[in-house]
Protein backbone atom coordinates (compact mmCIF):
# COMPACT_ATOMS: atom_id res chain seq x y z
CA UNK A 1 0.00 0.00 0.00
CA UNK A 2 0.95 3.25 -0.98
CA UNK A 3 1.76 5.48 2.09
CA UNK A 4 2.17 9.25 2.28
CA UNK A 5 4.17 10.23 5.55
CA UNK A 6 5.63 13.19 4.94
CA UNK A 7 3.67 14.57 1.57
CA UNK A 8 2.66 17.69 2.19
CA UNK A 9 -0.48 19.69 -0.18
CA UNK A 10 0.91 22.84 -0.96
CA UNK A 11 -1.30 25.81 -2.34
CA UNK A 12 0.09 28.69 -4.71
CA UNK A 13 -2.10 31.11 -5.89
CA UNK A 14 -0.93 32.97 -8.82
CA UNK A 15 -1.11 36.30 -9.28
CA UNK A 16 1.43 37.14 -12.59
CA UNK A 17 1.95 35.18 -15.35
CA UNK A 18 5.69 34.94 -14.45
CA UNK A 19 4.27 32.58 -11.10
CA UNK A 20 2.03 30.59 -13.23
CA UNK A 21 4.97 30.13 -15.48
CA UNK A 22 6.68 28.89 -12.57
CA UNK A 23 3.85 26.33 -11.60
CA UNK A 24 3.96 24.93 -14.96
CA UNK A 25 7.40 24.41 -15.08
CA UNK A 26 6.58 22.08 -12.31
CA UNK A 27 4.00 20.22 -14.30
CA UNK A 28 6.98 18.71 -16.53
CA UNK A 29 9.10 17.68 -13.69
CA UNK A 30 7.84 14.11 -13.84
CA UNK A 31 10.98 12.90 -11.22
CA UNK A 32 9.49 14.94 -9.34
CA UNK A 33 6.01 12.73 -8.76
CA UNK A 34 3.68 15.66 -8.12
CA UNK A 35 -0.02 15.02 -7.89
CA UNK A 36 -2.13 18.45 -8.98
CA UNK A 37 -5.00 18.33 -7.34
CA UNK A 38 -5.86 21.50 -9.09
CA UNK A 39 -4.39 22.09 -11.82
CA UNK A 40 -2.53 26.05 -13.07
CA UNK A 41 -5.83 27.56 -14.65
CA UNK A 42 -5.20 31.09 -14.51
CA UNK A 43 -4.48 34.29 -12.44
CA UNK A 44 -6.30 34.20 -8.87
CA UNK A 45 -6.74 30.55 -9.24
CA UNK A 46 -5.61 28.02 -6.63
CA UNK A 47 -3.05 25.33 -7.35
CA UNK A 48 -2.93 22.10 -5.09
CA UNK A 49 -0.11 20.19 -5.34
CA UNK A 50 0.64 16.73 -3.36
CA UNK A 51 4.30 16.93 -2.85
CA UNK A 52 5.65 13.35 -1.91
CA UNK A 53 8.40 14.08 0.89
CA UNK A 54 11.46 13.44 -0.76
CA UNK A 55 10.41 16.36 -3.84
CA UNK A 56 9.60 18.59 -1.16
CA UNK A 57 12.81 20.57 -0.55
CA UNK A 58 13.39 21.12 -4.20
CA UNK A 59 10.03 21.97 -4.22
CA UNK A 60 10.21 24.41 -1.92
CA UNK A 61 13.47 25.81 -2.86
CA UNK A 62 12.49 26.04 -6.45
CA UNK A 63 9.18 28.16 -5.56
CA UNK A 64 11.06 30.70 -2.93
CA UNK A 65 14.29 30.99 -5.46
CA UNK A 66 11.59 31.72 -7.97
CA UNK A 67 9.74 34.28 -5.49
CA UNK A 68 6.42 32.05 -5.96
CA UNK A 69 4.71 32.61 -2.58
CA UNK A 70 2.80 29.32 -1.44
CA UNK A 71 0.99 28.17 1.80
CA UNK A 72 0.83 24.36 3.31
CA UNK A 73 -2.79 23.17 2.97
CA UNK A 74 -1.90 19.73 4.17
CA UNK A 75 0.88 19.59 6.60
CA UNK A 76 1.08 15.70 6.59
CA UNK A 77 -0.90 13.94 4.35
CA UNK A 78 -0.41 10.56 5.83
CA UNK A 79 -2.42 11.76 9.42
CA UNK A 80 -5.65 12.72 7.59
CA UNK A 81 -5.28 9.55 5.24
CA UNK A 82 -4.91 7.71 8.75
CA UNK A 83 -7.92 9.79 10.47
CA UNK A 84 -10.15 8.58 7.74
CA UNK A 85 -8.76 4.80 8.03
CA UNK A 86 -9.84 5.16 11.82
CA UNK A 87 -13.17 6.35 10.96
CA UNK A 88 -13.98 3.54 8.54
CA UNK A 89 -13.02 0.88 11.09
CA UNK A 90 -15.49 2.47 13.71
CA UNK A 91 -18.07 2.20 10.97
CA UNK A 92 -17.64 -1.10 10.04
CA UNK A 93 -17.50 -2.18 13.50
CA UNK A 94 -20.99 -0.45 13.95
CA UNK A 95 -22.27 -2.55 11.12
CA UNK B 1 -26.20 -2.95 7.89
CA UNK B 2 -29.19 -4.49 8.52
CA UNK B 3 -31.58 -2.08 6.98
CA UNK B 4 -30.90 0.94 4.73
CA UNK B 5 -32.42 3.00 7.59
CA UNK B 6 -29.67 1.59 10.09
CA UNK B 7 -26.73 2.56 7.51
CA UNK B 8 -24.23 4.50 8.13
CA UNK B 9 -24.43 7.12 5.71
CA UNK B 10 -22.00 9.87 7.28
CA UNK B 11 -19.52 7.18 7.01
CA UNK B 12 -17.06 5.95 4.40
CA UNK B 13 -17.31 2.71 3.09
CA UNK B 14 -16.32 0.05 1.19
CA UNK B 15 -17.17 -1.19 -2.20
CA UNK B 16 -18.64 -3.81 -1.07
CA UNK B 17 -20.80 -2.57 1.93
CA UNK B 18 -21.95 -0.04 -1.16
CA UNK B 19 -22.89 -3.07 -3.14
CA UNK B 20 -24.67 -4.33 0.09
CA UNK B 21 -26.85 -1.40 0.29
CA UNK B 22 -27.61 -1.14 -3.67
CA UNK B 23 -28.75 -4.78 -2.95
CA UNK B 24 -30.95 -3.73 0.41
CA UNK B 25 -32.31 -0.88 -1.30
CA UNK B 26 -33.79 -3.12 -3.79
CA UNK B 27 -35.07 -5.51 -1.56
CA UNK B 28 -36.92 -3.18 0.19
CA UNK B 29 -38.59 -0.80 -2.62
CA UNK B 30 -39.47 -3.35 -5.48
CA UNK B 31 -41.83 -1.74 -6.76
CA UNK B 32 -39.76 1.86 -7.01
CA UNK B 33 -35.59 0.13 -7.21
CA UNK B 34 -34.23 -1.92 -9.34
CA UNK B 35 -30.18 -2.73 -10.09
CA UNK B 36 -29.03 -3.06 -13.52
CA UNK B 37 -25.49 -4.00 -14.60
CA UNK B 38 -24.68 -2.11 -17.84
CA UNK B 39 -21.10 -3.58 -18.10
CA UNK B 40 -17.92 -4.50 -16.71
CA UNK B 41 -14.61 -2.90 -15.43
CA UNK B 42 -11.20 -3.29 -16.54
CA UNK B 43 -10.92 -5.80 -13.52
CA UNK B 44 -14.50 -7.57 -14.41
CA UNK B 45 -15.94 -5.58 -11.57
CA UNK B 46 -20.29 -4.83 -12.48
CA UNK B 47 -20.76 -1.61 -13.26
CA UNK B 48 -24.29 -0.99 -11.28
CA UNK B 49 -26.81 1.57 -12.06
CA UNK B 50 -29.91 1.91 -9.64
CA UNK B 51 -33.21 2.51 -12.04
CA UNK B 52 -36.20 4.52 -9.69
CA UNK B 53 -38.83 4.80 -12.11
CA UNK B 54 -42.98 4.23 -10.76
CA UNK B 55 -43.94 2.84 -14.23
CA UNK B 56 -44.68 3.52 -17.86
CA UNK B 57 -41.79 2.24 -20.78
CA UNK B 58 -38.50 4.43 -22.14
CA UNK B 59 -39.86 7.51 -20.46
CA UNK B 60 -38.11 10.85 -20.40
CA UNK B 61 -34.80 10.01 -17.53
CA UNK B 62 -32.31 11.57 -15.10
CA UNK B 63 -29.00 10.49 -14.75
CA UNK B 64 -27.03 11.12 -12.06
CA UNK B 65 -23.23 9.65 -11.83
CA UNK B 66 -20.85 9.50 -8.56
CA UNK B 67 -17.22 8.34 -8.28
CA UNK B 68 -15.77 8.57 -11.79
CA UNK B 69 -12.73 9.98 -10.23
CA UNK B 70 -11.97 6.94 -7.77
CA UNK B 71 -10.31 9.20 -4.90
CA UNK B 72 -13.33 11.83 -5.26
CA UNK B 73 -15.19 9.90 -2.14
CA UNK B 74 -17.21 12.33 -1.20
CA UNK B 75 -19.23 11.79 -4.32
CA UNK B 76 -19.71 8.10 -3.85
CA UNK B 77 -21.10 8.85 -0.34
CA UNK B 78 -23.36 11.35 -1.63
CA UNK B 79 -24.42 9.00 -4.35
CA UNK B 80 -25.43 6.40 -1.85
CA UNK B 81 -27.37 9.31 0.27
CA UNK B 82 -29.36 10.56 -3.06
CA UNK B 83 -30.42 7.17 -3.40
CA UNK B 84 -31.83 6.72 -0.07
CA UNK B 85 -33.37 10.36 -0.54
CA UNK B 86 -35.13 9.32 -3.80
CA UNK B 87 -36.73 6.39 -1.73
CA UNK B 88 -37.79 8.54 1.28
CA UNK B 89 -39.16 11.60 -0.76
CA UNK B 90 -41.72 8.62 -3.27
CA UNK B 91 -42.68 7.28 0.58
CA UNK B 92 -43.54 10.94 1.68
CA UNK B 93 -44.52 11.97 -1.40
CA UNK B 94 -42.92 15.06 -1.21
CA UNK B 95 -39.42 16.81 -3.02
CA UNK B 96 -38.93 14.27 -5.94
CA UNK B 97 -42.21 12.18 -5.81
CA UNK B 98 -43.35 14.34 -8.49
CA UNK B 99 -41.12 14.09 -10.75
CA UNK B 100 -40.88 10.39 -10.42
CA UNK B 101 -44.28 10.29 -11.73
CA UNK B 102 -43.31 11.04 -15.45
CA UNK B 103 -39.85 10.30 -15.19
CA UNK B 104 -37.06 8.05 -14.39
CA UNK B 105 -33.95 8.71 -12.38
CA UNK B 106 -30.54 6.85 -12.98
CA UNK B 107 -27.95 6.47 -10.36
CA UNK B 108 -24.49 5.27 -11.07
CA UNK B 109 -22.82 5.38 -7.45
CA UNK B 110 -19.54 3.43 -8.32
CA UNK B 111 -18.84 4.73 -11.72
CA UNK B 112 -14.91 3.67 -11.37
CA UNK B 113 -14.94 0.66 -9.34
CA UNK B 114 -11.72 -0.70 -9.62
CA UNK B 115 -10.32 2.77 -9.03
CA UNK B 116 -12.46 2.98 -5.67
CA UNK B 117 -10.86 -0.53 -4.59
CA UNK B 118 -7.67 0.16 -5.56
CA UNK B 119 -7.88 3.76 -3.22
CA UNK B 120 -9.03 1.39 -0.36
CA UNK B 121 -6.43 -1.29 -0.72
CA UNK B 122 -3.37 0.35 -2.11
CA UNK B 123 -3.52 4.14 -3.29
CA UNK B 124 -5.89 6.34 -1.74
CA UNK B 125 -5.01 8.71 -3.95
CA UNK B 126 -5.52 7.00 -7.05
CA UNK B 127 -8.08 8.65 -10.01
CA UNK B 128 -8.11 6.90 -13.15
CA UNK B 129 -9.25 3.65 -14.37
CA UNK B 130 -7.00 0.10 -13.86
CA UNK B 131 -6.62 -1.06 -17.04
CA UNK B 132 -3.42 -1.68 -19.08
CA UNK B 133 -2.90 -0.65 -22.53
CA UNK B 134 -0.33 -1.89 -25.10
CA UNK B 135 2.69 0.38 -24.95
CA UNK B 136 2.06 2.01 -21.96
CA UNK B 137 4.41 1.86 -18.89
CA UNK B 138 1.77 3.48 -16.60
CA UNK B 139 -1.66 1.89 -15.81
CA UNK B 140 -4.81 3.70 -15.77
CA UNK B 141 -6.82 6.48 -18.08
CA UNK B 142 -8.90 9.50 -16.84
CA UNK B 143 -12.36 8.45 -17.63
CA UNK B 144 -13.08 12.13 -17.46
CA UNK B 145 -10.81 12.76 -20.73
CA UNK B 146 -12.14 9.23 -22.79
CA UNK B 147 -14.99 10.33 -24.11
CA UNK B 148 -15.61 11.36 -27.85
CA UNK B 149 -16.12 14.87 -27.47
CA UNK B 150 -12.68 16.80 -29.02
CA UNK B 151 -11.23 13.54 -27.58
CA UNK B 152 -7.19 13.76 -27.60
CA UNK B 153 -6.95 17.85 -27.74
CA UNK B 154 -5.75 20.19 -25.80
CA UNK B 155 -6.26 19.23 -22.12
CA UNK B 156 -5.84 15.93 -21.98
CA UNK B 157 -2.47 14.84 -21.94
CA UNK B 158 -1.16 11.49 -23.88
CA UNK B 159 1.27 10.50 -21.55
CA UNK B 160 0.11 7.64 -20.08
CA UNK B 161 1.84 7.96 -16.89
CA UNK B 162 0.42 11.53 -15.88
CA UNK B 163 -3.47 11.70 -14.23
CA UNK B 164 -5.37 13.18 -17.06
CA UNK B 165 -4.24 10.43 -19.48
CA UNK B 166 -7.04 10.30 -22.13
CA UNK B 167 -6.15 6.87 -23.28
CA UNK B 168 -5.49 5.25 -26.37
CA UNK B 169 -8.67 5.91 -28.32
CA UNK B 170 -11.93 7.43 -27.57
CA UNK B 171 -14.07 5.33 -24.99
CA UNK B 172 -11.63 2.49 -24.36
CA UNK B 173 -11.98 2.34 -21.09
CA UNK B 174 -15.26 -0.20 -20.53
CA UNK B 175 -16.43 2.16 -18.04
CA UNK B 176 -16.77 4.69 -20.48
CA UNK B 177 -18.08 2.42 -22.95
CA UNK B 178 -20.29 0.77 -21.05
CA UNK B 179 -22.34 4.23 -20.18
CA UNK B 180 -21.98 5.60 -23.83
CA UNK B 181 -24.11 2.41 -24.63
CA UNK B 182 -26.24 2.87 -21.96
CA UNK B 183 -27.11 6.18 -23.29
CA UNK B 184 -27.28 5.29 -26.90
CA UNK B 185 -29.82 2.75 -25.68
CA UNK B 186 -32.09 4.33 -24.01
CA UNK B 187 -32.25 7.26 -26.14
CA UNK B 188 -34.41 9.64 -23.92
CA UNK B 189 -32.54 10.72 -21.16
CA UNK B 190 -32.90 14.27 -20.68
CA UNK B 191 -30.28 15.47 -17.80
CA UNK B 192 -27.05 14.05 -16.95
CA UNK B 193 -25.16 14.98 -14.26
CA UNK B 194 -21.78 14.18 -13.48
CA UNK B 195 -20.21 14.40 -9.70
CA UNK B 196 -16.76 15.35 -8.88
CA UNK B 197 -14.84 17.11 -6.13
CA UNK B 198 -13.44 19.20 -5.13
CA UNK B 199 -13.95 23.00 -5.65
CA UNK B 200 -17.21 23.97 -5.45
CA UNK B 201 -18.75 24.14 -8.98
CA UNK B 202 -21.36 23.77 -10.98
CA UNK B 203 -20.26 23.51 -14.70
CA UNK B 204 -21.88 23.02 -18.25
CA UNK B 205 -20.41 22.49 -21.51
CA UNK B 206 -18.34 22.65 -23.06
CA UNK B 207 -14.60 21.79 -21.90
CA UNK B 208 -12.95 21.61 -25.05
CA UNK B 209 -13.84 24.37 -26.80
CA UNK B 210 -14.12 28.11 -26.47
CA UNK B 211 -17.32 27.71 -28.68
CA UNK B 212 -20.23 28.30 -26.14
CA UNK B 213 -22.91 26.02 -26.31
CA UNK B 214 -26.60 26.79 -28.21
CA UNK B 215 -28.27 26.47 -24.82
CA UNK B 216 -25.24 28.46 -23.00
CA UNK B 217 -27.92 30.97 -21.42
CA UNK B 218 -30.99 29.08 -20.44
CA UNK B 219 -28.09 26.23 -18.62
CA UNK B 220 -26.55 29.20 -17.27
CA UNK B 221 -29.63 30.34 -15.52
CA UNK B 222 -30.64 26.55 -14.66
CA UNK B 223 -27.11 27.30 -12.76
CA UNK B 224 -27.85 30.42 -10.97
CA UNK B 225 -30.85 28.83 -9.57
CA UNK B 226 -29.34 25.67 -8.47
CA UNK B 227 -26.12 26.78 -7.01
CA UNK B 228 -28.13 29.62 -4.91
CA UNK B 229 -30.80 26.51 -4.04
CA UNK B 230 -27.53 24.89 -2.60
CA UNK B 231 -26.24 27.99 -1.08
CA UNK B 232 -29.47 28.14 0.93
CA UNK B 233 -28.37 25.17 3.33
CA UNK B 234 -25.25 25.70 4.61
CA UNK B 235 -23.77 29.12 2.85
CA UNK B 236 -22.01 27.00 0.99
CA UNK B 237 -20.21 29.31 -1.62
CA UNK B 238 -20.33 27.80 -4.95
CA UNK B 239 -19.35 29.25 -8.52
CA UNK B 240 -20.60 28.21 -11.87
CA UNK B 241 -20.43 28.61 -15.55
CA UNK B 242 -18.69 26.39 -18.54
CA UNK B 243 -15.83 24.37 -17.88
CA UNK B 244 -13.74 25.72 -20.29
CA UNK B 245 -14.09 29.71 -18.66
CA UNK B 246 -14.87 28.40 -15.48
CA UNK B 247 -11.85 25.87 -14.64
CA UNK B 248 -9.83 24.79 -17.31
CA UNK B 249 -9.65 23.38 -20.88
CA UNK B 250 -10.32 20.09 -20.70
CA UNK B 251 -11.25 17.53 -23.52
CA UNK B 252 -12.60 14.08 -24.02
CA UNK B 253 -14.99 15.14 -21.19
CA UNK B 254 -18.04 13.34 -20.53
CA UNK B 255 -20.72 16.07 -20.22
CA UNK B 256 -19.28 17.53 -23.60
CA UNK B 257 -19.99 14.08 -24.97
CA UNK B 258 -23.40 13.92 -23.02
CA UNK B 259 -24.30 17.30 -24.80
CA UNK B 260 -23.36 16.48 -28.09
CA UNK B 261 -25.41 13.80 -27.97
CA UNK B 262 -28.32 16.10 -27.45
CA UNK B 263 -28.96 15.65 -23.34
CA UNK B 264 -29.00 19.39 -23.30
CA UNK B 265 -29.05 19.52 -19.36
CA UNK B 266 -25.83 18.09 -19.21
CA UNK B 267 -23.58 19.42 -15.92
CA UNK B 268 -21.01 18.49 -13.55
CA UNK B 269 -20.72 19.51 -9.74
CA UNK B 270 -17.56 19.72 -8.08
CA UNK B 271 -18.51 19.26 -4.67
CA UNK B 272 -16.99 20.45 -1.38
CA UNK B 273 -14.34 21.92 0.01
CA UNK B 274 -12.41 24.93 -1.98
CA UNK B 275 -9.02 23.03 -0.40
CA UNK B 276 -8.62 22.38 2.91
CA UNK B 277 -8.92 18.93 2.85
CA UNK B 278 -9.85 18.58 -1.02
CA UNK B 279 -10.09 14.58 -1.52
CA UNK B 280 -9.23 13.91 2.22
CA UNK B 281 -12.48 15.34 3.01
CA UNK B 282 -14.06 14.54 6.64
CA UNK B 283 -16.39 12.16 6.82
CA UNK B 284 -18.66 13.94 9.19
CA UNK B 285 -19.31 16.60 6.02
CA UNK B 286 -20.60 13.80 4.01
CA UNK B 287 -24.34 14.32 5.10
CA UNK B 288 -24.63 18.04 5.02
CA UNK B 289 -22.11 18.14 1.13
CA UNK B 290 -25.06 15.37 -0.10
CA UNK B 291 -27.88 17.16 1.28
CA UNK B 292 -27.33 20.71 0.57
CA UNK B 293 -25.83 19.34 -3.36
CA UNK B 294 -29.53 17.73 -3.09
CA UNK B 295 -31.10 20.80 -3.48
CA UNK B 296 -29.19 21.93 -6.26
CA UNK B 297 -29.60 18.79 -8.39
CA UNK B 298 -33.51 19.14 -7.60
CA UNK B 299 -33.35 22.45 -9.54
CA UNK B 300 -32.38 20.75 -12.57
CA UNK B 301 -34.23 17.76 -12.38
CA UNK B 302 -37.77 19.92 -11.77
CA UNK B 303 -36.20 22.16 -15.20
CA UNK B 304 -35.57 19.21 -17.00
CA UNK B 305 -39.43 17.76 -15.89
CA UNK B 306 -40.79 21.03 -16.97
CA UNK B 307 -39.08 21.72 -20.12
CA UNK B 308 -39.34 18.80 -21.98
CA UNK B 309 -37.77 18.70 -25.23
Amino acid sequence: TETFVGHQVLRIVPSSDEELQKVQELQDLEHLKLDFWLSPRGLGYPVDIRVPFPSLQSVKAHLEASGVPYSIMIEDVQALVDEEEMEMLRSSRQL
Amino acid sequence: ALSTTTFNYAAYHTLDEIYSFMDMLVAENPNLVSKLEIGRSTEDRPLYVLKFSTGGTSRPAIWIDTGIHSREWVTQASGVWFAKKIVDDHANNEGVASILETMDIFLEIVTNPDGFAYTQTKNRMWRKTRSHHSGSICVGVDPNRNWDAGFGGPGASGNPCLETYHGPYANSEPEVKSIVDFVKSHGNIKAFVSIHSYSQLLLYPYGYTTTPVPDQQELHEISEKAVAALSSLYGTKYKYGSIITTIYQASGGTIDWTYNQGIKYSFTFELRDTGLYGFLLPAKQIIPTAEETWLGLKVIMEHARDNMY
